[in-house]
């Protein structure tokens, strides 16, 4: 769905032959609204309309560019201006790097997942364990929260579901667990462990030290924060603090299957400079896309 | 010096930052700003602080709705329907309901009503468990309506005073997961007529305007007396529920702040408008 923002923006150009600073200026606003309702951030929104200004108050005004084949086309202002803020908005998001750290053969790698409560840990945990047995490999899955009420059960039953082995014991710290549960990983041949950790806010500090604990004791090669798609403006403050606690490798940017426009996606990235791997579209453990920043674009200006 | 209109500018400037990143939306931002300019040029404000605290009790204005009794009056057997979009904290929110109830000395009886999710029942179980409440589950796959309609009919058996439907997380845009909750809904008309008595809408404080939307398409499907707002021990501010009593004039009847069960509230339009501004 176009969202009214963007939309003006094209409506308030279309038909000029050229446009001058003060269309760009009022065709930002619009542009800054669209990016507010979308869930961008408020200070990243600030960053990027200054970079838009930048770019288009210099070229708006040509009437040929030259397109990615190197061909020159025609193009009116209206959209020549739409193009710079999806251009400017992809480049934002990108590079594409939807790879895991993976370890050479025969070493066991380590995919930790962290996140706010609810955001779809456990779910993506199996959505990964999946991921990894199609690429022929070996996955054994952690069950590390030991607070929520079955959480060790939901992992199970998703293991359960893929022939995934799923390593717990009781009365044993998120830590130790997953030391034990590499262990267990080497003992069965797997080459890759999965743990999925408690839901935790970034503000409590016992249980943001358990995280670093865990990191300490296994190494994990990638942590990877999940986010929900349809966070708000605390999509900052909470990638911030997760990855300046713990260094994150990437996201995982969940719930797209609904209409979130997911200007988090856009926010983490400019904040913390960490790439988005994957993307969950779905509660099915096969609906996990690897990472292209097109369409999210489009998405997110509307 | 500034003129007052150029200090109403950078007043609001500051005032726009602490309204947007508390997730008030643009559209009901620009409604507060508007309402305080009026006020303030009959008045003749023009300081920072005379700005402020005009939005706040505009804000507090809107928020503070009538909100209808929770966890009683229907019935008996009063029935409540607990609906919202994935992860929210519908089943954690059931378990701290319920031991309310329980402490009033009254009976309560859940419903396992999430029939798909991996080990929603063994969660909900955990929880009937802690607030002294009767469970009533289905087979794995079973018809959520028909868990729900055999737990009130096991209410009105055992004469209890509330039952408390769970229902599987589900995304506003999937119509038919949506016509399934339809279905549950009329499913409980017929176990008990009037029924459901409440339909609480849970939401994400850290959710941002896909909240509205959120609220927009639960309460066309299924209709909502009221939300339960979690999660306000985090960072996030809930900004977006300004709008939803705004435009669709549903009352926050509950606060989540933790995932304990004695981690619920009283929404508090006060409690909430300081949180925000202070
Ligand atoms: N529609 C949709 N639902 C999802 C997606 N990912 C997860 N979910 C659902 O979101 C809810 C929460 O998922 P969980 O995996 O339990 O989330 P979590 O982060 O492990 O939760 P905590 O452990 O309590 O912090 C469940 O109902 C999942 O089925 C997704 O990509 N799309
Ligand atoms: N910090 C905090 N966490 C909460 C609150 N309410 C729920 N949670 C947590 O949020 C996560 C999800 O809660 P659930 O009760 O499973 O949510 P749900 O809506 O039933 O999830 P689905 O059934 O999968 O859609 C759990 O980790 C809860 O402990 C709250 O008020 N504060
Ligand atoms: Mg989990
Ligand atoms: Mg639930």
């Amino acid at each position: 769905t176009v969202s009214k923002g963007f939309r003006a923006a094209k409506n308030r150009l279309a038909g000029k032959t050229e446009i001058g600073p003060e269309a760009v200026d009022e065709s930002l606003r619009d542009i800054r609204v669209s990016l507010l309702e979308a869930d961008v951030a408020f200070e990243v929104v600030k960053k990027f309309v200054a970079r838009v200004r930048e770019k288009a108050i210099g070229e708006v005004v040509k009437t040929t560019i030259t397109d990615k084949h190197g061909r020159r086309i025609r193009v009116t202002p209206s959209d020549h201006f739409v193009k710079i803020c999806h251009d400017e908005l992809e480049a934002l998001m990108g590079p594409v790097d939807a790879t895991l750290k993976l370890k050479p053969k025969g070493q066991v790698s380590g995919v930790m997942m962290v996140g706010l409560q609810g955001s779809g840990k456990t779910t993506t945990a199996g959505k990964l364990a999946n991921y990894f047995l199609k690429q022929e490999k070996k996955p054994l899955l952690v069950a590390a929260d030991i607070y929520r009420p079955a959480a060790v059960e939901q992992l199970r039953v998703l293991g359960e579901r893929l022939g995934v082995p799923v390593f717990f014991e009781p009365d044993t710290s998120p830590p130790e667990l997953a030391k034990k549960g590499y262990a267990a990983a080497r003992e069965k041949r797997c080459d890759v462990v999965i743990i999925d950790t408690a839901g935790r806010l970034a503000i409590d500090e016992q249980l943001m030290q358990e995280l670093e604990a865990i990191k300490s004791a296994v190494a994990p090669d990638n942590v990877v924060l999940v986010v929900d798609a349809m966070i708000g403006q605390d999509s900052v403050r909470t990638a911030a603090e997760f990855d300046r606690r713990l260094s994150l490798d990437g996201f995982i940017l969940t719930k797209l299957d609904g209409d979130a426009r997911g200007g988090a996606a856009l926010s983490i990235k400019e904040v913390t400079g960490k790439p988005i791997k994957f993307l969950g579209m779905g509660e099915a453990l096969d609906r996990l896309e690897e990472f292209r920043p097109d369409g999210l674009a489009s998405r997110i200006l509307g | 010096g500034a003129t007052p209109k150029q200090l109403d500018e950078s007043v609001l400037g500051e005032l726009e930052e602490i309204l947007f990143t508390a997730d008030i939306g643009v559209r009901t931002a620009a409604n507060l700003v508007e309402a305080a300019r009026e006020k303030a040029k009959r008045n003749e404000l023009s300081s920072a602080d005379r700005l402020k605290s005009v939005i706040r009790q505009e804000v507090e204005r809107i928020v503070d709705l009538e909100a209808p009794k929770s966890l009683e009056g229907g019935g008996p057997p009063h029935v409540v329907m607990v609906v919202g979009v994935n992860g929210s904290g519908k089943t954690t929110t059931i378990g701290k309901l319920a031991a309310k109830v329980s402490a009033q000395g009254k009976k309560v009886v859940l419903a396992a009503g999430d029939t798909f999710r991996a080990a929603a029942t063994e969660q909900l179980d955990v929880w009937a468990e802690r607030a002294g409440a009767e469970l009533v589950k289905g087979k794995e796959d079973a018809d959520p309506a028909s868990v729900v309609f055999d737990a009130i009919k096991r209410a009105k058996e055992t004469g209890a005073d509330v039952v408390i439907a769970d229902t599987a997380g589900r995304l506003h845009t999937k119509a038919p997961l949506m016509e399934e909750l339809k279905k549950v809904r009329r499913v409980m008309d017929k176990a008990v007529p009037g029924a459901p008595h409440e339909v609480l809408l849970v939401l994400d404080a850290t959710n941002g305007q896909n909240a509205i939307q959120q609220a927009k398409q639960f309460q066309d499907a299924v209709g909502v007396t009221g939300i339960a707002l979690t999660k306000l021990d985090g960072t996030a501010k809930g900004g977006v529920i300004i709008g939803i009593c705004d435009e669709l004039r549903i009352p926050v009847a509950w606060v989540g702040v933790g995932e304990k069960v004695a981690d619920l509230r009283r929404f508090d339009p006060k409690e909430f408008v300081s949180a925000l501004f202070d």
